[in-house]
């Protein structure tokens, strides 16, 4: 129920005040998705493969992670589109598909290709994984930033 | 250290004492149009002079990395079950990074454009954008340019994180001065090619027992998403039509498509 706290909170005057928001009153109050917008259809349709192909080929490592109980963008179309970048890209496996460890837990399960693109799931996490699973997506990020594999015992 | 203090967030109301700073603010990206995005910043808890920065967006398109990114899910504080003040979230990913979130593109949040067709907008001005946002950003917070940074978000920043990285890239590629120090790209749950995200999502229904296998069967047999362009309807059949209505249809209203076993909040 958190998106109706957050919005009523996001609403109060004091609080757009505290962070120096809305300084032209904006017709509208805040909400967590635009209605004014009026964004591009065509756009969702781009291929982002050739986009991550052209980032690793820059040396900078990519990380596709997926909550397993998302429906929306489901982790079986992102690790198969993972796999074909990494054919594309002509790169070994890596990393072994299997389980990564959290507070003696399954966090995940992960697969690297190439020592430089990583797709990991999070068990038990939702669309927004962070939400749904704090603990194991700050384990999984703190080990992006440190550029460190996720623990596989 | 030269940050902006005008931009400097004393204390959020109902917010638990914290030992890091925050600063929140705008950027115009487009004097002449009165274009303008909001950003929220947010100090790790531990060594911020030496933490990378990391720059989170949701999705959408359209969506607010303030309120999803920062105060619902990787960001240091919640809102309380009142929606009055907020309590801390101890998960929060400032305790690797320092955390830049901003609503992107304008009409996103509190960002805004004085000029109506600026809402008229797509990933590629995104992401322009996003290139202005970020130089001027770093006149405000001298000290991240040679900072590493690492680029993060969800759903479609699928789209936003890549188009954005590129651009810092050819950025980079052009620039004989300033190039920014990208460390890592990471996306989760991203769209990134709608013709396997879109069939996944029922092949997902079907290996989690939310549909029959007959229904599940006669999608992944009779459905070709290889020519799938949203928003036309692609070229199927009744058989692949009819599955899909049906599939939807079982799944029901009771189920939360994003979180399929997370209980309904009513």
């Amino acid at each position: 129920c958190m998106s109706y706290e957050r919005r009523f909170y996001f609403n109060l005057p004091e609080v757009q005040k505290a962070l120096h928001a809305n300084r032209t009153k904006l017709p509208y109050s805040w909400s967590m998705c635009s209605n004014v917008l009026n964004y591009s259809n065509d756009d969702g349709n781009i291929n982002m493969l050739p986009l991550l192909k052209r980032i690793i080929q820059n040396h900078i490592p990519v990380w596709i992670f997926s909550g397993d109980q998302d429906s929306v963008v489901p982790l079986l179309g992102s690790r198969t589109l993972v796999r074909e970048l990494a054919h594309d890209l002509h790169f070994n496996v890596t990393v072994p598909y299997g389980a990564w460890f959290h507070k003696h837990q399954v966090g995940g399960w992960v697969t690297e290709y190439g020592n430089i693109l990583t797709f990991a799931t999070v068990r038990g996490a939702a669309h927004m994984v962070p939400y749904a699973q704090p603990s194991r997506a700050l384990h999984l990020f703190s080990s992006f930033v440190r550029n460190r594999r996720l623990p596989n015992t | 250290n030269g940050y902006p203090k005008e931009d400097l967030v004393e204390s959020l109301p109902g917010q638990p004492k914290v030992g890091f700073r925050q600063y929140a603010g705008y950027v115009d990206v487009d004097l002449k149009n009165g274009r303008s995005l909001f950003y929220y910043f947010v100090e790790a808890v531990k060594d911020p002079d030496h933490m990378p920065l990391t720059l989170w967006l949701n999705g959408g398109p359209g969506c607010s990395s303030i309120g999803g990114g920062a105060f619902t899910e990787l960001g240091p504080f919640y809102p309380k079950g009142d929606g009055r003040g907020l309590r801390r979230n101890s998960k929060s990913w400032n305790r690797a990074s320092n955390l830049l979130f901003v609503e992107s593109p304008a009409g996103v949040g509190w960002s805004y454009s004085n000029t109506t067709s600026d809402y008229d907008c797509g990933d590629d001005s995104t992401a322009r954008d996003m290139l202005t946002f970020m130089l001027k950003w770093y006149e405000k917070f001298p000290e991240f340019k040679s900072r590493d940074l690492f680029l993060t978000g969800e759903s479609y920043a699928g789209h936003y994180i890549p188009q954005f990285a590129v651009v810092l890239l050819d950025h980079n590629a052009h620039s004989t001065g300033f190039k920014f120090n990208i460390k890592g790209v990471a996306i989760g749950n991203p769209l990134l090619k709608l013709d396997r995200d879109i069939p996944a999502t029922y092949e997902f229904f079907w290996s989690h027992g939310m549909i029959s296998d007959e229904i599940g069967l006669a999608i992944m047999n009779d459905c070709n998403f290889e020519d799938y362009t949203y928003p036309s309807p692609h070229n199927a059949t009744d058989s692949c039509n009819n599955a899909i209505e049906e599939a939807n249809s079982i799944v029901g209203d009771y189920i939360n498509n994003y979180d399929v076993i997370l209980d309904v909040c009513y």
